[in-house]
């Protein structure tokens, strides 16, 4: 069963983040355990689960540098279940410290082996890039979850993003499979929601969730207290919307 | 008078292409002729404004990497006084090219000498990130105006994007000054847009443009038909804002 899933498109603002925190935390009260990285120097996933990003040590920084086990970087939120390794801006400094070593790709892979027997789930919220970071994170990955908003841009990028997985496929991680896609901030009022959820079931049909997560500004409040969905608003359609995916993700696996 | 502007915020999805493409095209209606460069492997703009990304050619990696000059790279677009460099994934190569080549980041200041004389404005759309693109376009710039969604996650990223604009300016280009923060996608109805508002206006005060782009789902059809709102639906409360906001950017330089 495949355990490390990254939460990837290089399309900005289209729900990594929010996903990667509310499916984490929806898989932690579905008693999983599930270890939340944070790959993005911006560190909104952290911040998202309550974590004060200017004082947090150790972070994703450390455990890719190799300074500090996973496991020794192991951050607690509200959640019994959902442990969080932070980010912050040091990330950024990562890629050009590794510019030179050989097998920098893989560091992420080999720092969460170690890991991988202590929890259900490990996701990686990447940044909105293909780059040194993202390639990490889908080279230490099992799998692929993209999230994909109901907008025209977010429909053009997913071509450029499907033959990096191509790529990474053939050159560094051949077990990689996709997830799934997942359409968020879906507006049933807006014509347009609805054209680009035809298409993308139209191309891809059962690799997209059958859960799409609906526009709701619960889910933009929750991270300014520091709270997933489920402990902000556990009523909201947000919060619905996520507790489906996370129970579709786990009948999908048993399937498999 | 300053000529070029970048359009710049590391935070995805906060409105940077929206904004470079119906600024530049209220801009060009208001009689000024604008180039929009297009540096964003992503091409969103390029597209935004009706390029078929997969034929145009010559393309901004041409004009970074000095094969061809700015001049001879321009794509006419439905309106008159708006042209275009277009981007496409080649983008993406630039950066591992010109690694190890002096001066890289000055590659598009220097290319863009020439246009300077043949354009009222220059507008650069840049990706969501402040890597080797962004500094190029942050190197180029007399100002750069910062797009900022009203959402708590965009807040966060304030900090670290006023931080990187500060080294530029000590080690790349001291003469770069802030054009301005817009807000973009308020939503009135939304109690989260109204606090961001407010919490900018206290912080930034007068840097922050009079002028809010509302939420608008006629903003997010118009690139589906390749069009710049004011072409696309010219009533809409999305064409007003970028229309005002091209008479404040020109009463402010006026000003000045
Ligand atoms: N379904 C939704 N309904 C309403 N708001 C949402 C929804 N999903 C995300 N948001 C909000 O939209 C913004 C973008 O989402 P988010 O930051 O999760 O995207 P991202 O892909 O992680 O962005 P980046 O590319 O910068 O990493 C955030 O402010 C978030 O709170
Ligand atoms: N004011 C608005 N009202 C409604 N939709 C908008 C508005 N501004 C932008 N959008 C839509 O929101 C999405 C994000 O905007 P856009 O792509 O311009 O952001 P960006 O900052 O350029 O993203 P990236 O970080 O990927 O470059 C797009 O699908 C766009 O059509
Ligand atoms: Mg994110
Ligand atoms: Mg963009």
């Amino acid at each position: 069963m495949p355990r490390i899933i990254a939460i990837s498109n290089q399309k900005g603002g289209v729900g990594k983040t929010t996903t990667a925190v509310n499916l984490a935390a929806a898989l932690a009260t579905a008693e999983k355990t599930v270890l939340l990285v944070d790959l993005d120097p911006q560190g909104n996933a952290s911040s998202g689960l309550g974590i004060d990003k200017s004082s947090a040590r150790p972070t994703s920084y450390d455990v890719l540098m190799g300074a500090v086990p996973a496991l020794d970087a192991l951050h607690a939120t509200e959640l019994k279940h959902l442990h969080v390794v932070p980010a912050n801006t040091d990330l950024i400094g990562a890629e050009v410290e590794l510019a030179s070593s050989d097998g920098r790709e893989v560091r992420l892979r080999q720092a969460l082996v170690p890991a991988r027997d202590r929890f259900d789930f490990i996701l990686v919220d990447c940044p909105p890039s293909l780059g040194f970071l993202t390639l990490n994170a889908l080279t230490a990955a099992d799998s692929v979850l993209i999230p994909l908003q109901c907008e025209y841009y977010a429909l053009e990028g997913l071509g450029e993003l499907t033959r990096t997985l191509g790529l990474v496929q053939q050159r560094l991680n051949p077990a990689l499979v996709r997830e799934g896609i997942l359409l968020t901030m879906f507006d049933p009022r807006n014509r347009l929601s609805h054209q680009v959820v035809a298409e993308v079931r139209r191309h891809f049909g059962a690799e997209v969730f059958e859960t799409m997560i609906p526009r709701n500004v619960r889910l933009g409040e929750a991270p300014s207290y520091g709270r997933p969905i489920m402990l902000y608003d556990v009523r909201s359609s947000g919060a619905t919307s996520y507790l489906h995916l996370a129970k579709e993700l786990l009948s999908r696996r048993r399937a498999s």
